[in-house]
């Protein structure tokens, strides 16, 4: 943990009460590494670190509190802050229905999660309805039927949309809305192909689904096992459709989710929710709190 | 020592930043401290050679490459096991594979044992429908452990070359799922000697230090034969996978580079290298 490596490095110390520059150099050191192996971006833990360090020289620490420990609570304070502490929830229309627009990279858990979103809003009486967006992924509007059979909750796909107008997405997207509008739903949640940011063709794709669509949310799905590349696809997305929010998920396992802090510094989105599992009720709110102490573990 | 005038610290904080956004991790700083050494003994004097020293260096970091080819069987059918975390890419990867050794003469078949998450099975039926292929399956929520034990049985019954097996996305610290995974080479291993003949760990291309702890947990528990790297059509450069083969002993067998059958390209060390330096 953080707090007994920073104790292992600034154990040396002299018993006056106040960290000197080089016991701040060695600690520094400890926290940026951390940071890395968190998966933390380059940049962000290089201006975490250098912030660090104008405030950190000089911290008095009583005789209750170990240096280390008082490091660890200021880094840990600090991180929470950037995390973004007020809590965020989904945005909603006042003229129904509020659309929502999922994106991310492929395998991020896209389709999961727009199922759990789904389950979540129907328990909260927001009368959701899915609309199956992605016409490239073999089965993708299979297993998004299934998944919506499994919350109870309505899906328009191709298979409704008919072949007609079966390769255009937006005309799918539009013709999904009409028809929750008819199933009086109030919120849609729009499942869309993964893709790379880079991949113009695709990303041009989701800019004329917003134009066309005006969703209130466009919400990134982002793997918290991400590393660096976390900056690049947070920074791709929201400079072509801007993001309102971003959903981390695969948090039940062991990755420490650095992609957290990169992916909210690069957006200044909120970070609404965290996928805890593949079931469907495994999403959770965002706790910066928690989230910093994971990343500092 | 002769100390070369001024070792330019930009450049070599340049480095190390292109290593750490490549997730090359924490061995960057040993990497580039050797670097900085190289440069002040003299050894390297214009940014071509500093380039070209970073290149072989991280080549070297792997093995002698295994290029592109499977290990077959030496009678029977080759079972090949296709594992990992969540959403990386392996029914996908197990199609290219198959793409790939029907392009070299060999006989396949496909065998669906995610029998857990929806869409699974029908995803994969997809793929070996558009192959040509027969595909083996379940019953959804059946057992894994059957559907792979019925691929081998009918790869063997019908002479086929090569069963690829794709396997369910499962978090390494699921012990319940690490155990479903044992259980399936179990079978497959009572059924066909050697089997499975390969085992490959899919690795997302985005993956940040955790590809140690998965890497890790997975060959803990399975033999693996190799690693595959999805998804570096992106802008995502895969640097975690440098190290972690280094620690697990796993050569790093293929590279997938895009959504379709033929975006599989065999791993090449030093073109991995270059690519990685950007
Ligand atoms: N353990 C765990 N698995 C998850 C979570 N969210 C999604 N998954 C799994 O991750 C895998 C990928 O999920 P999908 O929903 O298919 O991902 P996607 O973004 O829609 O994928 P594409 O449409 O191909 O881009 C599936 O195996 C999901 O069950 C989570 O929070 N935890
Ligand atoms: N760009 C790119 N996408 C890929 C690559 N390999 C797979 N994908 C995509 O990644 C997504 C997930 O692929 P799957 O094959 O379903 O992944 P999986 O590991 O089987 O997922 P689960 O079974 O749910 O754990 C799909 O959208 C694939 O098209 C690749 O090399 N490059
Ligand atoms: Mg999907
Ligand atoms: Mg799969």
């Amino acid at each position: 943990a953080l707090s007994e490596r920073l104790t292992g490095v600034l154990k040396n110390l002299s018993s006056r009460g106040v960290l000197t520059e080089d016991q701040v150099k060695e600690g520094l050191r400890e926290i940026r590494l951390v940071l890395l192996e968190a998966d933390v971006s380059y940049e962000l833990t290089r201006e975490f670190v250098g912030r660090l360090r104008e405030r950190a020289v000089g911290i008095e620490f009583g005789k209750t509190v170990s240096p280390g420990q008082q490091l660890v609570k200021f880094v840990h304070d600090e991180l929470v802050t950037l995390l973004g502490k007020d809590p965020a929830p989904l945005a909603f229309a006042t003229v129904s229905p509020t659309v929502i627009l999922m994106v991310g990279l492929q395998g991020s858990g896209k389709t999961t999660t727009a199922a759990k979103l789904a389950a979540r809003l129907k328990r909260e009486q927001k009368a959701p309805f899915l609309v199956a967006a992605d016409v490239y992924r073999p089965a993708a509007e299979d297993q998004l039927r299934q998944l919506g059979e499994e919350v109870g909750v309505a899906v328009f796909g191709p298979r409704e949309h008919g072949s007609a107008d079966g390769d255009d997405v937006v005309s799918l997207v539009q013709g999904g809305i009409a028809a929750a509008e008819k199933a009086r739903a109030r919120t849609v949640i729009v499942d869309t192909a993964g893709r790379s940011q880079i991949d113009e063709e695709m990303m041009g794709e989701l800019e004329r689904l917003k134009s066309a669509v005006t969703p209130l949310e466009v919400l990134l799905v982002a793997d918290g096992m991400t590393g660096q590349d976390a900056v690049r696809i947070a920074k791709g997305f929201n400079e072509a459709l801007g993001i309102t929010g971003v959903i981390l998920t695969k948090l039940d396992g062991d990755a420490r989710g650095g992609a957290a802090l990169s992916i909210h510094g690069v957006t200044g989105a909120p970070i609404k929710f965290v996928g805890v599992g593949e079931r469907l009720d495994a999403l959770e709110e965002f706790d910066p709190v928690r989230m910093a102490g994971r990343i500092l573990q | 020592a002769v100390l070369v005038k001024g070792v330019d610290h930009e450049m070599l904080e340049d480095v190390e930043r292109v290593l750490i956004e490549a997730d090359f991790g924490p061995a960057t700083f040993s990497l580039v401290e050797n670097l900085e050494q190289q440069i002040r003994r003299g050894g390297l004097k214009t940014e071509d050679a500093f380039r070209g020293w970073l290149v072989d260096e991280i080549a070297g970091m792997f093995g002698a490459g295994e290029a592109g080819e499977l290990h077959f069987a030496a009678d029977g059918p080759t079972v090949v096991l296709i594992l990992g975390v969540n959403g990386v890419g392996k029914t996908t990867q197990a199609a290219k594979l198959a793409h790939r050794l029907l392009r070299s003469g060999k006989s396949v078949l496909l065998a669906a044992a995610d029998t857990f998450r929806p869409g699974a099975t029908e995803q994969l039926a997809i793929w070996a429908d558009r192959l040509g292929l027969p595909v083996v399956r379940g019953t959804r929520g059946g057992d894994p452990a059957a559907v792979a034990y019925d691929a081998v049985e009918a790869a063997t019954a019908r002479g086929i070359d090569v069963a690829i097996i794709d396997t369910a996305g499962r978090l390494h610290t699921e012990s319940g799922l690490m155990k479903e995974l044992q259980k399936i080479v179990r079978v497959v291993g009572r059924r066909c000697d050697g089997a499975p003949h390969e085992s490959f760990l899919v690795l997302d291309g985005t993956v940040g230090q955790n590809a140690m702890q998965q890497g890790k947990s997975f060959a803990a528990a399975v033999p693996i034969s190799g690693l595959i790297v999805t998804k570096l059509d992106g802008t995502a450069r895969g640097g975690a996978v440098v190290c972690l083969q280094r620690e697990i002993g796993v050569p790093v067998r293929f590279l997938g580079v895009g959504e379709r059958l033929e975006d599989l390209d065999p791993f090449e060390p030093r073109r991995f290298a270059e690519r990685l330096l950007g």
